[in-house]
Formats: C-alpha cells, sequence, structure tokens
C-alpha cells in the first residue's frame, strides 16, 4: 500500500518530560536513556533539537521525551535523583498529551504530506505543541482534550475510509 | 523480523535548517511547509520541542528540519521571503549533517534500545546533535564527518552481521 497516508493513530495516554540544560558531551543522553530503561519504562518521541545555549559556561542541549502517563511520577522521580550526576536543571512535564500520527509508506519524497496535516489541524484550530517525523510517520502532540478532534481532522484530510479503525497503539 | 533493531542506516547528504522564534498558534507549521512543498522541496526529521519562549509579548517556539544538502540554497530563500508574512525571527543552518539511524519492529515497548544506540556512540566520543525517534526508529544528527563512524558503531552495538549493507536512504 503505497498511499502517502495509510493510517491514523491516536495515543490519549502520554505524558511529555523536557529535561533542561543537559550538558552537550557525550554520553549524556546515554546515560538518562540507561536510567530509565534500567527500570524498565518505554519511551516515546524522544526529542532533541539542535538548539544549544550556554549555561554559567557549559554548552546545554534540551531533551524531551513521551512516557506513557502511568510511567510519569517514576520517572520524574528517577531523573531528579539522577540530577547532580548529569548535571541538568529543571524538568518541565506536560502531564497530558495526545499524540496523533499519520503513516504511510508513500510519504518518501512526497512533500506535502506533513503541511497537509499540519494545516488539517490549524483549519480546526488545533495548536500543535511538538512535531516529530521519520520518513514514513509524522507524529504531532496536542493538547489531550482536542486528540479525537485532531485524529478526525486528519483522517478527513487524507480521505481514509471508513473502514479504517484507529488504533490507539500505533 | 522482530529484532528490536533489524537495520542501520546513514545518510550523509542532509543539511538541517532551524527556524527560531515561529509565532505558536495554529496555521504556522502548516504554512512553512506548504511554501517548501510547493517548491517540491522535500523535508526530513521535521523537529519541533515543547519549549516556548516570549518574545516581544509574542510566545513562540522553534521548528527545525533536515533536507538534502542540494536543496538547502533553495529552502533558506523561500524561508527568507516568507519571514514577513509568517513572522518567524531568524533561521540556523548546519550544513552538513550525518543522519544515522536504528530501525526495527522489535524495539516497541522494549526499553533500552535507544540507549544502547546513544551509548554506542558515547563511546567513541561522538556527540549527538539531534535526536527523532517512532516506535520503531531512532534517528541522531551528528557531525558530517563522523557519519561513516557513527554507523559502524551502532552496526557493531547491535551484532548486525556483515551481511548487511547499510543504505544510504532509508
Ligand atoms: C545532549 C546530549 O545529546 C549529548 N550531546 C550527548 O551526546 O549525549
Ligand atoms: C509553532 C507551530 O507549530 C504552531 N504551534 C502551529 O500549530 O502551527
Amino acid at each position: 500500500d503505497l498511499a502517502p497516508v495509510s493510517g491514523v493513530a491516536l495515543d490519549a495516554s502520554q505524558s511529555q518530560i523536557a529535561i533542561r540544560h543537559v550538558p552537550d558531551r557525550p554520553g549524556m543522553a546515554a546515560q538518562i536513556f540507561q536510567l530509565l530503561a534500567s527500570e524498565g519504562i518505554s519511551v516515546d518521541m524522544i526529542i532533541q533539537s539542535q538548539r544549544r545555549r550556554v549555561v554559567a559556561g557549559q554548552t546545554c542541549r534540551d531533551i524531551a521525551f513521551s512516557v506513557a502517563e502511568a510511567d510519569l511520577g517514576r520517572a520524574c522521580d528517577l531523573l531528579e535523583a539522577s540530577r547532580t550526576v548529569i548535571g541538568w536543571e529543571r524538568l518541565d512535564v506536560t502531564e497530558k498529551i495526545a499524540k496523533v500520527s499519520a503513516v504511510g509508506k508513500g510519504m518518501v519524497g512526497c512533500p506535502g504530506v506533513a503541511a497537509k496535516m499540519f494545516a488539517a489541524l490549524a483549519d480546526r484550530g488545533i495548536n500543535i505543541q511538538t512535531i516529530v517525523t521519520s520518513q514514513i510517520k509524522i507524529s504531532c502532540a496536542v493538547d489531550r482534550d482536542r486528540g479525537v478532534e485532531a485524529l478526525q481532522a486528519i483522517h478527513d484530510a487524507f480521505g481514509l475510509s471508513e473502514r479504517y479503525q484507529a488504533t490507539s497503539r500505533e
């Protein structure tokens, strides 16, 4: 099936954690995610943009990721305990997000699919909080209370047939 | 093939553009990517983290993405022409990145795969510039001149057999 978008999905059970000002040197990301993995916490949508900031002479970057809302407390506790070891500055938490995604093998090299998905959300006045894409999948985080509407908007924009059942886990 | 990682890939022909301080209201992301799509410019790895900044009373977010290096000039020209219409502040360009990826259907819900990939890069002293993940794929941008070494490090870390030929396009 080489349609640009063959399916849409909604996961309305995630939270997002952003770790501000992680020292930008090799090994920091590995330590953070080894810590979470060692406690069996699965992470989704890891986002580190290339923006750097210098804080007290140290170059830093922010690393954000999503977890199941049920794991949020445990993840924050683990990270807090690692604060001095790793040297990050603070955690910003968004407790309730809705992750909406469009997937399709046909979207590779097909400019315009992401724009169409973003426009479908814009037309309903839904603000995009985060974006993360791969070559065959586009995911956005939006307000939890707009999740179902966002899914419907994307579903309609790509003309998916009524038969399609959106799953909550991609 | 449900191995956590069944393949690795390197794309050493991309550039990265970060658009700083895009007004955080519905429609902005759609306009930016419609503009690029209308000129046939394919984008990869769109990254928008949830970090917001207030600039002159307007809440803004940064949006970064990668393009083929061959499209960099055209993409920047198009964006520059849209600056007042959309209202973003500045472009930060990284002309030469190497995107290394690990893919595998088995990584869903398998904590530790991302940590292992990040550790493989850390062990070689390779700094991670950006990270973007989906449930079955993890991609990092590193220095272009460390791309092949990064690919080798990840390939070895996941014990992929010699038979595997890394493609430059996933
Ligand atoms: C910030 C973090 O990603 C760091 N650059 C690392 O390589 O681990
Ligand atoms: C910043 C941009 O993503 C904006 N929030 C939008 O929805 O388009």
